[in-house]
């Protein structure tokens, strides 16, 4: 799988690694636009 | 002429750098001041209210943010020791580092934007070396150095 | 023009060296300044803070604080939504920034 690779945990790195992966996956067809959200009701949040 | 031409390529290419290394400068002027402007704003905080916020409640920097619609299901595998962790999410969603959070905090005085008032422009000011001041005032008015020719005039020594 | 050209691009030179200076001095200043003792006691946002942001107020936040160098891969969106990290310099801190 091709995969987007950054590095965290440092301070203040630079902010277009992050721009690109959320251009990335809000461009990605595959999922509903958050905006255009349907009315369902919210899933029952997952415990982390 | 044939010189001249190569000239001329080599000039908007120095000036392409140029145009990269200011917005890198900015870029460095405007965490500065954030990261200033928040240790001096939690000072000021703990010192009003005489003791330190609730320790659960503070998010130490650095740090990053995923954010994602509340009807997003995240599955999330843990590995024991905490070294690895796998999200599957059924829902765009974003990824934000500790220096954007604090931006749109209006920690940065709104510089990023171009939308600073004169007060905050002192205040900001206030935070950083003298020499890097004509840098904030670039910013302030949102004239962003990108698309303009090099106002070599600005350009100061270190 | 020829001589004209030749005098701008050793302007733009000079321009380009000083504009490096200034990077190197600006970086090395944010180095110390997150790395002082002091600075980092003050360096915290809270939940409240993240909430007041207008884009976050309605979002669910998911907070990560990781040791340096920890990688963060996603994987290509058009394949999954999947977000994997991995440390090697000690546990990861995962936590949902509560909504009140």
């Amino acid at each position: 799988r091709t995969r987007i690779l950054v590095s965290i945990g440092e301070p203040f790195g630079s902010p277009e690694k992050f721009q690109k992966i959320n251009q990335l996956v809000s461009s990605s067809d595959r999922y509903p636009k958050r905006a255009g959200d349907t009315g369902s009701l919210p899933k029952p949040l997952k415990r982390l | 002429a044939q010189e001249f031409q190569n000239l001329e390529v080599e000039k908007q290419r120095r000036i392409e750098r140029i145009k990269q290394k200011r917005a890198q400068l900015q870029e460095l002027i405007l965490q500065q001041i954030a990261f200033k402007n928040l240790v001096q704003r939690n000072r000021q905080s703990e010192q009003q209210t005489q003791s330190p916020p609730a320790p659960n409640s503070t998010i130490q920097l650095p740090f990053i943010i995923v954010n994602t619609s509340k009807r997003t299901v995240i599955d999330c595998s843990i590995s024991s020791d905490k070294f690895e962790y796998l999200f599957n999410f059924d829902n765009t969603f974003e990824i934000h580092d500790d220096i954007e959070v604090l931006k749109r905090m209006g920690m940065s005085f709104g510089l990023e934007s171009g939308k600073c008032t004169p007060e905050n422009l002192k205040s900001a000011n206030s935070l950083i070396p003298k020499v890097l001041q004509p840098y904030v005032a670039e910013m302030a008015d949102g004239s962003s150095w990108a698309n303009r020719e090099v106002p070599t005039d600005l350009i100061q020594t270190a | 023009q020829y001589q004209a050209l030749v005098k701008e691009i050793a302007e733009l030179d000079e321009n380009d060296r000083k504009l490096e200076e200034l990077i190197q001095s600006c970086t090395l200043q944010l180095k110390l300044l997150t790395e002082d003792s002091e600075s980092q006691r003050f360096a915290y946002v809270t939940c409240q803070d993240l909430r007041s942001i207008e884009d976050l107020a309605e979002e669910m936040v998911m907070v990560i604080k990781a040791p340096a160098d920890t990688k963060l891969q996603v994987t290509d969106p058009s394949e999954a939504l999947q977000i994997s990290l991995q440390s090697s310099r000690g546990p990861v801190d995962v936590f949902l920034c509560p909504e009140s």
